[in-house]
């Protein structure tokens, strides 16, 4: 599936999908 | 920034790619009012507080107190602490939104946060002695109002990565 944590190529951002939908985008 | 948090909401996926928006209350601001008494009864005096754990810049809003009366026109503030002519506001009913006026953005470039929000239209006082209104806005902080707009974004799925706004990421975890 989709959930888990992504990582921007150059590092800087994350993304987050959790199991309940909620997804969030966070400064790294 | 203090904040980490850029965004938040909802994902759904569909075939190819997923549906992100924002939650319910994304444009939800909780405020109080307390009504007093102050100074003399030709004014009314409004203080607005901004919430104080946070980098937050009162020189960075602009203050719209919209009164309903026959003058109806918007007021637009720069200090959170002001007076105005009750002549202008008889009846002690009145709106109120704010304005970021220094969000992040290079020439050129586009916008993803918003810069106006709407507090709450058409307060009506509840003692009609008072002429001092004290408004605290509880959650209006740097993650509430630099939260990027997720209404509709649209994330590509490519194999195990994700490619978002023309960027590429990859699975971690």
């Amino acid at each position: 599936g989709i959930e888990g944590k992504y990582q921007k190529e150059n590092g800087k951002e994350l993304l987050i999908f959790n199991a309940d939908k909620t997804f969030y985008c966070l400064r790294n | 920034p203090m904040c980490d948090t850029i965004a938040s909401g909802i994902w759904n996926q569909r075939a190819g790619f997923i549906e992100l928006h924002n939650k319910p209350d994304f444009n939800k601001i909780n405020y109080s009012i307390v009504e007093s008494l102050r100074g003399t009864k030709d004014s009314v005096y409004f203080r607005i507080i901004l919430p104080k754990d946070d980098a937050l810049d009162y020189k960075n809003f602009v203050f719209n107190l919209i009164p309903y009366s026959k003058y109806d026109q918007v007021l637009k503030i720069n200090k959170p602490e002001f007076a105005i002519p009750n002549v202008r506001i008889p009846r002690i009913n009145f709106g109120l939104s704010l304005q970021n006026i220094e969000p992040n953005v290079d020439f050129g470039k586009g916008n993803f946060q918003r810069t106006n929000f709407m507090i709450f239209e058409n307060y009506q006082a509840k003692d009609n002695n008072a002429n001092f209104f004290t408004i605290t806005l509880n959650n209006f902080n740097q993650c509430f109002y630099e939260a990027m707009d997720m209404e509709g974004q649209i994330i590509g799925i490519e194999g195990k990565k994700l490619v978002w706004r023309g960027n590429r990421y990859e699975k971690i975890n």
